[in-house]
């Protein structure tokens, strides 16, 4: 910790110093506990410090700017979906997870049946003060191309279903709820939403993308849950004054 | 002179702009939006005796009398007396992106207390 930056740059500490007239080490250490402060008021335990790779989901990015009000502002009309009232209502955090990708895996089922696919979401950064009232997951799909449609007899639809895997898998044994289930098209590459609430599932999408190039951080599987930690009121959608 | 009387009236507790920019303290790394914000803060006399507008409590109104008589005892203070929530879009120590709503972040108005 000594070594981060505190609340005020440098130029911003010398000028502060000079106003107090106190030594350099007791300044400082007002302002560190200044910034615990406020940090703890934040609900953070440390200062965060991202690593530079941390990519921001734009739905999470386009869910702050329809709360605030900036997208009604900007003319919204960029943004695809609609804002979740309904879980927003209830939540005053909104926690977004990308799985976890060392963990992925492919579990052939022994009935030959299509490959399930299988996403680890690590939940443990949620405070425990923070109930979680709603989660939805959700998977970016590409379009398939024209020739195989024609091939298949499935008419251009394909059936998504979400499960949650209840036990940890062993050989051959899978013991899975179904969470949620839709019937998407094929021609279109768009998000898919599931609600997940009753818990959650991972799948392993890597086999879709066969190249996870650089569009990969921004279009992997993300979990969004929805919670509230009984301190102040919920993000329903401020209209801007 | 009218020149007098309004400088006066600019001395009364009021609410004055204050911009937080999350740069300027080093924050901009972490906070994703807003880049910062406008956070107002309070200040200004409570002149004896409170005008109503100035939103004052009956102890500070008291406070006022006896501190017209006492002059040990502490004036009414120019405080915030209604805030705002702002949400905000950061990243938390564990690199996870939260969106969460703040409250008491905007000084919606000031009084004497």
């Amino acid at each position: 910790e000594n070594n981060h930056a505190s609340l005020i740059p440098e130029e911003g500490k010398k000028k502060v110093l000079g106003l107090q007239g106190r030594s350099a080490t007791q300044s400082h250490e007002l302002l560190r506990d200044f910034e615990a402060t406020l940090l703890h008021m934040f609900g953070l335990k440390r200062r965060p410090r991202p690593s530079r790779s941390t990519a921001v989901p734009q739905y999470l990015l386009d869910l702050y700017r329809l709360q605030s009000g900036e997208a009604e502002e900007a003319g919204g009309q960029d943004i695809a979906f609609e804002y979740p009232e309904r879980a927003a209502s209830r939540a005053n955090t909104v926690r977004g997870f990308h799985h976890e990708e060392h963990m992925e895996m492919i579990y052939a089922p022994d009935d030959g049946e299509l490959t399930p696919l299988r996403f680890l979401f690590n939940l443990s950064s949620i405070p425990e003060d923070e109930l979680l009232s709603s989660a939805e997951l959700r998977l970016y799909r590409h379009q398939v191309n024209e020739d195989n449609v024609t091939l298949s007899a499935d008419h251009g639809l394909h059936r998504i279903n979400v499960y949650e895997v209840l036990k940890p898998p062993r050989q051959g044994q899978l013991i899975t709820q179904l969470l949620d289930t839709r019937l998407v098209r094929h021609n279109a590459s768009r998000w898919e939403s599931f609600d997940v609430s009753p818990a959650v599932s991972a799948l392993d999408s890597r086999s879709l993308h066969q190249e996870p190039g650089e569009d990969w951080e921004q279009l992997r599987p993300l979990l969004v849950t929805f919670g509230h930690d009984g301190k102040g009121h919920p993000l329903t959608r401020r209209s801007k004054r | 002179s009218p020149k007098q009387r309004g400088r006066k009236r600019n001395r009364s507790c009021r609410r004055h702009s204050l911009y937080v920019d999350f740069s300027d303290v080093g924050w901009n790394d972490w906070i994703v939006a807003p880049p910062g914000y406008q956070a107002y803060y309070c200040h200004g006399d409570c002149p004896f005796p409170l005008a109503d507008h100035l939103n004052s409590t009956n102890h500070a109104i008291v406070q006022t009398l006896v501190n017209s008589v006492n002059s040990n005892i502490p004036k009414a203070c120019c405080v915030p007396t209604e805030l705002s929530a702002i949400s905000m879009l950061y990243l938390d120590e564990h690199d996870k992106v939260v969106l969460k709503n703040y409250q008491e972040m905007v000084v919606e108005g000031c009084g004497c207390r």
